[in-house]
Formats: C-alpha cells, structure tokens, sequence
C-alpha cells in the first residue's frame, strides 16, 4: 500500500472478506485504496473449490456515499482450483444513497458459476477524502465561527511521536490539507480541511505539543456523525 | 505581501482556543 508521501493516500493491507467455508471455496481478500483520485477496491479472488470458477459478478448494496462499482468485475479467465486472482475494482460515489450503521458498513454480493455470495466490509473514510479540500482561508474562518459549539467533537490521538511537519505530510498525502499553523505558549496548532465525496467538509485542530506523544483533535462539521469516522482516518494515517 | 487580516484572524483563534 502507499504509504508515503509521494505515493497516494495510504492503503491497508488485504484482509479476509469472505472466507471460503463461507462461500463454497470462494475466498475473497481485499481493501481499499485512492489513487489519483479514483477510489479502489482491491481484491484477492482465491478458489479453494475442488472446481473451476467462471462468472464473476459484483454488486453493492447501497451505502451512506454512494459507492458502487464503476467498472464490471474483470476477471478474464476461469479460476482454476488453487489458482489466484488480484482484481483491483474502480469505484464511482454517486450510486444510491442510504445510511448505513455503521455510517461506513458495505454489503456486498459476489457472484460467480456455483452460487451468489454475501458479505460485509468496513471501508476506512480516507478514501472518500477528495483532492480539491483544502478551504479557502477566509471560508474556513467563517465556517468554523459558524458552526455551532455542539457539533463539535475532540478526540486524542495517543502515541504519536511525529513533529508537526511530518505529520502534516503524511497527512496531505491523504487530502488533509492545512490551511494554518501557530503556535501559542509552544504547542503547534494546526487548521486543516477536508472534503468528502459527497460534498460535505470537515474543519479540524490539530494541538501538537513538543513534549506530548498525545495529539488533541477538534472536529467540526455540519454532519457530526462523520467526526468519529473522521478521527479513526487521522489515527490510521497519522501511524502508518 | 497583501495583507488581508486573515493571518491575525488565525492567530487570534489559536490563542482563543488555548485560552479561552
């Protein structure tokens, strides 16, 4: 996965989706990632059938932002018994919107010449950050003033050694953009921005004291329950 | 360099919310 700062918006490694006791030998890996833009699903397509696999299809149910698949699932040749498969599913965000609980839960059915399988995923919300979110300066001011005290939400993001430059690297590689830093009695406050998918903005602090591996983040936003979700992207960013 | 009053507005919220 890309974890660096020239390399895109960090991408976990695959994990088991679907086992394959599950779905008649059909074992799925994946994750998600963005790159240049586009989000993906990367899957691993495993047959552990004493069968071959043929007709891959994939579909999503719907989803609080929209994610469906872009393309049909390509998978150009018959899976033998043993035989492995990395598919990598470009996906668009303007499919039918319903919430979800979790805010971030997909459900997902696959396909394939035996049966029709289910399963579902949890995709981490940093995907869905978009490249042109970083705020206008005086729009953020605004905003934030604007945004009353009660949507907003502060989170502690614990053992996190990195001076604020890096992290606000790392963080921009992931479309957390910073708008402004100062610092006041000699912790480093950080303003940032982001946009998600689906239009709606998150404003954020970030405190960073020189002597405190504890970082505190303030959140605000017009749709608090993204904050928490929000947070988690900070968390996985910030350690990765 | 222009100054638009933003940068002063930024350090003044850095120092609100430290002290508020």
């Amino acid at each position: 996965g890309g974890v660096g700062p020239m390399s895109g918006s960090y991408a976990a490694p695959k994990s088991v989706w679907m086992p394959a006791m599950k779905a008649k030998g059909l074992e799925i890996s994946g994750t998600f990632a963005r790159r240049m833009g586009t989000v993906y699903m990367d899957l691993l397509l495993t047959n552990k059938a004493l069968q071959v696999m043929s007709d891959f299809a994939i579909q999503f149910n719907r989803n609080s932002f929209g994610l469906a698949p872009a393309a049909p699932l390509q998978i150009h040749a018959p899976l033998a018994p043993n035989q492995t498969v990395d598919v990598s599913l470009p996906l668009s965000t303007v499919g039918s919107v319903m919430k979800m609980d979790p805010l971030n839960n997909l459900q997902v059915a696959v396909k394939n010449n035996i049966d029709v399988f289910y399963f579902s995923t949890l995709y981490p919300l940093h995907i869905l950050f978009v490249e042109d979110g970083k705020m206008d300066r005086q729009m953020f001011l605004a905003t934030w003033k604007d945004i009353p005290n009660e949507n907003e939400a502060q989170f502690h993001i614990k053992d996190c050694p990195l001076n604020s430059d890096v992290s606000t690297n790392k963080l921009q590689s992931s479309n957390i953009f910073t708008i402004a830093k100062r610092n006041v009695e000699g912790q480093d406050m950080l303003y940032q921005s982001l946009k998600l998918t689906n239009g709606i903005w998150v404003l954020a602090e970030l405190r960073i004291q020189p002597s405190n591996p504890s970082y505190t983040l303030s959140l605000k936003c017009r749709a608090p329950e993204v904050s928490q979700h929000v947070y988690q992207a900070y968390e996985t960013i910030l350690k990765n | 360099e222009l100054d638009d009053g933003l940068d002063e507005a930024f350090s003044r919220l850095a120092e609100s919310r430290t002290n508020p």
